[in-house]
């Protein structure tokens, strides 16, 4: 098991490489990997070591091999299907957010295929054509559309009740918007996003 | 120099209480505050000891007390003038979010002041009553208002542009919404939060 810390940094040189419009013979350091995505070289080079030899010695990686590599590693690769259970403003703009990267960068491989409410204005409506359904459908639909990745954008109060329809539904990895801390089993990966917990930290440095 | 990670800790122990709901004789045990928060109780009490004698050994910590001292610590017991560059999608939503939060939550501190934007068609108006600002007037409105926050909610192209105009107006803390790292000086403190990252992580998992 890698710590998710590493994880984390290999998502920030994937996010550096895709920014860089890289040449065919381009290589790349782990000193400009490092201060591009903010760590010490020794660090990049740490965690690379723990996924293969990329690099040689003294010459650095060649930067299209290492992005292709990142891919397979972090499953960048391929189309992942994602769901957003809260159509309310939040939901709504990660979903355009998400429709409009998806449509526009190859690169993206994030596709929302549902969106899930209880609201009974917004069920049978859509976001950019994606369509919001019954969060009683949710388990049927994750099913029928191959859901693999829930966003959570409803009230605190609601979140772990639409938790544990995912978890019921299958769903191993869930992105929690919601300000409360989410219960699930060992093998469930759900991250937090807390734009208050943020605002927060920064106050205590003012 | 307390490490930023036991700063994020704390908001996350001022979030619990402040979700709880406390009577004047409630006690709280480290054991307790920490399965609220996902911590160990070890890790809550070498915390909270960084910054004085909290609880009382075998007794645990009067809740209502250290929620007043959570707040001093975090400054969370005063308002803080916020203000948001990008009046798209993102930062309509996380205004209205707060401004609502502002509205209805006694505890809740940060204040939406003003938005910013270069866009003709949404300079001049407003979002729940809060005006948008032309982003050329950003250091004059800074001085006039008072923020003290500033949310970066600009394409990511445009990030770096928009945070030397918030460096310049004497802005010291950032929350960056943008896909992109940002350059400052040593004393201006930025926390970024990014969905795609979320996401790639997650996807490692699946
Ligand atoms: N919408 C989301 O859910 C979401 C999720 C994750 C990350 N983000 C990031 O947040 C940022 C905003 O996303 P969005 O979806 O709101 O985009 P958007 O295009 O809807 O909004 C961007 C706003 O910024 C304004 N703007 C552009 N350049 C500016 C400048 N130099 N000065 C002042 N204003 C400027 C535009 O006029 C527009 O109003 C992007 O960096 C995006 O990658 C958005
Ligand atoms: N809007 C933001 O910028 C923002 C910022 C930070 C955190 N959040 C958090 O994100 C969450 C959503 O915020 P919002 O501003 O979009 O709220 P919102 O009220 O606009 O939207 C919530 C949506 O969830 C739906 N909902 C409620 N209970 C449900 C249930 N049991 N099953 C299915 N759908 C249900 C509602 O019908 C509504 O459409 C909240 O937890 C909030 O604290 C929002």
């Amino acid at each position: 098991r890698v710590p998710s810390v590493v994880i984390r940094r290999l998502a920030i040189y994937l996010r550096v490489l895709q920014e860089m419009d890289l040449e065919d013979d381009r290589f790349i350091s782990s000193r400009e990997l490092g201060e591009r995505a903010g760590v010490t070289a020794a660090q990049v080079r740490k965690d690379l070591a723990l996924f293969g030899e990329f690099g040689k010695q003294g010459v650095g990686y060649q930067a299209q091999n290492l992005l292709y590599e990142l891919k397979g590693i972090l499953n960048a690769d391929r189309e992942i299907k994602v769901g957003i259970v809260g159509a309310g403003e939040l939901g709504t703009a990660v979903s355009r957010y998400s429709i409009r990267r998806w449509n526009t960068e190859e690169d993206y491989g994030f596709r929302v295929v549902a969106l899930f409410d209880n609201d009974p204005e917004k069920i049978g409506t859509d976001v950019e054509g994606i369509p919001i359904y019954d969060v009683r459908e949710l388990a049927a639909r994750v099913k029928e559309l191959g859901i693999q990745v829930m966003m959570v954008a409803v009230p605190a109060a609601a979140a772990q009740e639409v938790t544990n329809l995912c978890l019921e539904a299958g769903i191993k990895a869930i992105l929690n918007f919601a300000p409360t801390k989410l219960e699930a089993p060992e093998d469930v990966r759900i991250h937090s996003t807390d734009v208050t917990l943020e605002l927060q930290q920064l106050a205590y440095y003012l």
